[in-house]
């Protein structure tokens, strides 16, 4: 027997692999189960990957990145850079039931996703600002810049570019595990 | 980050993620997870995939696309996985990444990039033959 259907996802999010299951269940296609399924972990939060209130930005935003992708027809919809608006797959669901495009980005995406009903809120929490404070009071350590001054190892920005470019090779910081990720 | 990919009974598939990035990011940043191909991808006539992990490193090699053609070549689904993963390893070793890939019959697989505190990955899985969403593990690579 086949054992279809199939809902499969990224680390032990198990309500989102339930709630997917259930949409798909009570007749929703493979794209609502998906849409369902990520929604679920948008307001749980997961493992504080996911959602509001978490890997606030060097302001102490947290904005959010999401997309859908149907398989019969290739349709996209995808927002990255969301800011204000909690639910991003939602939203990214609407790019592709509304626009014939297939990712917005920024504040811009914000202004689609308010036309589209959805409300705009604050997405910062205590423990994502408590997380940004924490991190300013460590001279903004981790950082994301390279060949700037003053010095990103050590100090805090703003950033200006070093003038004699540095060779030092490294086209990009390799994070590790536990350093952060998507 | 989440990454999900679904096919329903009739081999429909669908795939997304939802993520809200890497902590204290220069604004603007966006990863992987939004960029069809590289958080996820879904093709009906090959499978799906999705992936989590470092995506500014993720996003520059398409795994979710690459590892669906793998899987449209006939690449069995946790084949598929590794040989993205492995790819990658070649210009980033301590790259931290994962994929999921699912394949047309509703065979699925996993794979990861080995890191001294990164050595297994779990996901989920939940389909006809089980009563219950069930947690996986794979060894990483």
């Amino acid at each position: 027997s086949s054992p279809l259907p199939l809902v499969l996802n990224t680390w032990p999010f198990r309500n989102a692999t339930e709630a997917a299951w259930k949409t798909l269940a009570l007749g929703g296609s493979s794209l609502d189960a998906v849409e369902g399924g990520c929604a679920s972990c948008e307001v749980e939060q997961c493992d504080g990957t996911v959602g509001f209130g978490g890997s606030p930005d060097e302001s102490g935003e947290t904005t959010l990145d999401a997309m859908l992708m149907e398989g019969t027809t290739m349709n996209v919809g995808a927002v990255g850079d969301l800011r204000r608006i909690k639910n991003a797959i939602g939203v990214a669901r609407k790019v592709l039931e509304h626009t014939t495009h297939t990712l917005l980005v920024g504040e811009s995406a914000t202004k689609f996703a308010q036309s589209m009903g959805f409300v705009d809120e604050d997405l910062s929490t205590k423990d994502s600002r408590a997380l940004h404070s924490d991190w300013l009071a460590q001279n903004c350590q981790p950082n994301y810049w390279r060949n700037v001054i003053p010095d990103s190892s050590k100090y805090c920005g703003p950033y200006k570019p070093r003038s004699v470019f540095k060779q030092d090779g490294s086209i990009h910081k390799e994070t590790g595990y536990g350093y952060g990720h998507d | 980050t989440i990454g999900m990919v679904v096919l329903d009974k009739m081999g429909h598939t669908a795939a997304g993620t939802s993520t809200n990035g890497i902590k204290f990011k220069i604004p603007g940043r966006v990863g992987d997870s939004p960029i069809p191909g590289s958080g996820a991808y879904a093709d009906d006539t090959a499978g799906a995939a999705a992936a989590t992990g470092d995506g500014d490193i993720l996003m520059r090699f398409l795994p979710s696309y690459q590892a669906v053609e793998y899987m449209r070549r006939g690449k069995d689904p946790t084949t598929a996985c590794q040989k993205v993963i492995a790819r990658i390893q070649k210009y980033f070793p301590n790259f931290f990444g994962a994929v999921i890939c699912a394949n047309v019959t509703g065979g699925y697989g996993a794979a990861c990039n080995k890191l001294p505190a990164f050595t297994q990955f779990s996901f989920m899985v939940y389909n006809s033959l089980k009563s219950q969403p069930t947690e996986e593990k794979v060894d990483c690579i």
